[in-house]
């Protein structure tokens, strides 16, 4: 237990007392708490993300719900642009449905102290596509950036630059 | 940057990177 206790990240018992739905940590040794947190996402924060560990390194994982997103005319109030569904495949209790908009546009903010320290990530996104739609093509890229900011040594370089991304 | 497969029907394409550092 002292070895793999190594392996969890050190904030892991702040996590798991924030998560949605008890998580029975104290019957479980610390290897079963590992292959817990790495074989299952943990939703926390009122399950509007989730966290997981990545098995091979330990490190953290977070995930946005489609509800934690900022995505325009997703307010609830246009259900013909975007509805909210129960989707039983996803982690998440809803998630955004596209209809149909003539500007997409979606962004996602998160703390980066959640995320484990000195180590390189990739963000992606996540999504389903119905055989029916239509817009995504490889003529239709869209625009996609990720920025850190508010970096304590003022390094703005720490982000990737704007790329194409093709969803279908 | 293509979508790629990511299971049971779930599709991700990378949107970038960054170093926590």
């Amino acid at each position: 237990d002292v070895l793999w206790e190594k392996f969890l990240p050190a904030d892991y018992q702040e996590i798991i007392s924030g998560a949605l739905h008890l998580l029975p940590s104290a019957a479980l040794s610390e290897k079963e708490l590992y292959y817990r947190l790495s074989d299952d996402p943990l939703l926390i924060d009122g399950g509007s993300k989730s966290f997981q560990l990545e098995k091979s390194s330990g490190k953290k994982c977070i995930m946005l719900g489609a509800k934690e997103l900022a995505i325009s005319w997703g307010d609830g109030k246009t259900p013909w642009y975007w509805d909210w569904p129960r989707c039983p495949g996803s982690r998440f209790a809803q998630v955004a449905e596209l209809h149909g908009v003539w500007w997409l546009e979606i962004h996602g903010k998160m703390e980066i102290q959640l995320l484990s320290p000195n180590t390189f990530y990739v963000a992606h996104f996540v999504f389903k596509l119905r055989d029916d739609a239509y817009g995504f093509d490889d003529y239709e890229p869209m625009k996609a950036k990720v920025e850190v900011f508010g970096r304590a040594d003022g390094d703005t370089n720490a982000c990737s630059k704007e790329r194409l991304i093709y969803l279908g | 940057y293509f979508a790629r497969e990511r299971g049971n029907g779930w599709m991700e394409v990378e949107m970038g990177h960054f170093y926590n550092g």
